[in-house]
């Protein structure tokens, strides 16, 4: 156990090394330390990928996800699909230490953490509100549907179900008889 | 995304993961970051891994469970970290993610897919060695 302790991260994200480390090195757990690191990256929105004022989604919103994880009682605080509440590993641990949950998700997570006494506040940014409107002046692309109409690959939605060669097959097969 | 894992001089570990996702997803996507075992995995008695990357492909292959078992059966946090991304890789093989491990005596590693974009995979690592957190690169 000479290499301990030791914090080890995703990434150059060197403030957020920096700042779990010095949690553990004034006696913190590493549950501290792992919070404290994640909420950095928050705070300092890592590379855009971590956050508020990133990754909008197709309406433009910005949703965060986290968890946390307490190796000696495998008990575990996960959030997804956050809205509204900027520190996302904040509330994972409150759902971990709060709840017997171990994962909430959506509006209602965001409801649970307002009600836990975390800020709800627009996770909106000029950066992420540019991001969103460029895609829609490109025509919305890159998306994430296929098989629907009109053709994902060069419009913007709304989309409806796309009959699949399967499912004509199927028809035709049906229709398709003596 | 950043994924973090944490062990003290007596040996807890801990781990996390918080990201904003992927951009321009379908309202109401969630990727690999905050599903366990997914994301991030720990275990006192075996050790801790953490995911990044193409959420929608790796959350299926569980990388960072796979990888802690895989140490807890003996396996070093290099070679545990490397069957995680094979065992994503045979079926995508040109997916974008990578994994950081460690076991409990806080001996760490990496390993990351070579995927347009990803040629190398960057991560800090903060221990006794050096007062500042040290940049560590792993070839994909």
């Amino acid at each position: 156990r000479e290499a301990l302790p030791v914090v080890i991260n995703t990434w150059p994200f060197r403030n957020a090394s920096a700042a779990a480390w010095s949690v553990l090195q004034s006696g913190g757990s590493v549950l501290d330390a792992v919070e404290e690191g994640c909420a950095r990256c928050e705070i300092e929105q890592c590379d855009g990928s971590v956050g508020y004022g990133g990754s909008p989604d197709e309406t433009g919103e910005t949703t965060l996800d986290a968890m946390i994880m307490n190796g000696d009682t495998m008990e575990v605080g996960a959030v997804a699909d956050l809205r509204r509440i900027k520190n996302a590993i904040g509330v994972a641990r409150a759902v971990m230490e709060r709840t017997d949950h171990t994962l909430l998700v959506g509006e209602s997570a965001s409801v649970f953490a307002e009600n836990m006494g975390f800020i709800a506040e627009d996770l909106t940014t000029n950066k992420s509100v540019n991001i969103f409107s460029q895609w829609l002046k490109g025509n919305c692309q890159p998306n994430y549907h296929k098989n629907v109409f009109p053709d994902p690959s060069k419009s913007c939605g709304p989309y409806k179900p796309r009959v699949t060669l399967e499912q004509r097959r199927r028809q035709d097969n049906m229709l398709s008889h003596d | 995304t950043i994924g973090m894992i944490a062990i003290d001089q007596d040996g807890h570990v801990a781990a996390g993961t918080s990201t904003n996702g992927l951009t321009h997803k379908i309202p109401g996507r969630v990727g690999d970051s905050p599903i366990v075992g997914a994301g991030a995995y720990a275990d006192s008695s075996a050790g801790a891994a953490a995911a990044t990357g193409d959420g929608d492909v790796m959350m299926r292959f569980l990388p960072s469970y796979l990888a802690v078992e895989l140490m807890r059966a003996g396996a070093d946090p290099s070679a545990a970290c490397k069957a995680a991304i094979s065992r994503i890789k045979r079926h995508h093989s040109e997916f974008f993610g990578a994994i950081i491990c460690a076991n409990t005596t806080g001996h760490y590693a990496a390993a990351c897919n070579k995927a347009p974009g990803l040629s190398q995979f960057r991560y800090m690592v903060s221990n006794s060695e050096s007062n500042t957190p040290l940049l560590k690169t792993v070839d994909c």
